[in-house]
């Protein structure tokens, strides 16, 4: 399973 | 972006709009915690140090901009314009806000996504405003009586956390790997932390009373 946070939110 | 986060974002756009609002207008920040302002201002400065490096879209720069911006003049205003400053209730807003820090960097250097300076300045900054409110409430619960435009303020920013919960609902069904637990965690302590001031909040508008908070 591949995590993504690329922080997108503000 | 979905319906709820374009939603919580505005709702926290125009708590600070308030309370801009509320300071020039009356040109008094009574009610109003310096000191939760001033955590808001680390939050933002901390989060979005990004800002340079990372590039999501034109709309998260701009936004990033306003809310560091914004917060910093609300600042500015609370300490060093004349008039305003004269009406703040230093003697009421006495919470150990730096407790909150110290609390928040450690949590940060201990629960973080990866040992990167930026990725525990953001840690940082999400426990930090997961608790910044806190002095505000504390100042809130002390003065009893709460100004309109003060309760305003504090709605919007509660409704601006409900909304990111929704937002975070809809990516979880809509989105195969949504994963972010340190932002939600944080994030639903956020907003039962406003739990109370919701329900006095209501209980004003349901009796059309002025908001009161017990002591």
């Amino acid at each position: 399973l591949k995590l993504i946070n690329n922080h997108d939110e503000l | 972006m979905n319906i709820f986060r374009f939603a919580g974002d505005m709702t926290h756009l125009i708590s600070i709009l308030v309370l801009l609002l509320k300071i020039y207008a009356t040109k008094s920040c009574s009610g109003i915690s310096r000191k939760t302002q001033e955590l808001y201002a680390l939050v933002f400065l901390a989060r979005y140090v990004d800002i340079f490096t990372e590039f999501i879209s034109v709309y998260n720069t701009i936004m990033k901009i306003v809310f560091i911006a914004s917060t910093l003049a609300i600042v500015w205003c609370m300490r060093g314009h004349r008039v305003v400053r004269r009406s703040y209730d230093k003697e009421l807003d006495t919470f150990r806000h730096y407790f909150l820090i110290a609390a928040s960097l450690v949590l940060a250097l201990l629960v973080h996504e990866k040992f990167t300076f930026q990725e525990i300045l953001w840690a940082f900054s999400i426990y930090l405003e997961a608790v910044a409110i806190l002095p505000q409430l504390v100042l809130l619960q002390r003065s009893g009586n709460v100004d309109n435009l003060t309760g305003q303020y504090v709605f919007f920013l509660g409704a601006y956390r409900g909304l990111y919960i929704l937002n975070w609902i809809y990516r979880y069904f809509t989105e195969p790997h949504f994963s972010r637990w340190i932002a939600c965690v944080s994030g639903l302590v956020q907003t039962a932390l406003y739990a109370d001031f919701f329900y006095y909040y209501f209980l004003s508008w349901k009796n059309n009373a002025k908001l009161k908070l017990p002591a």
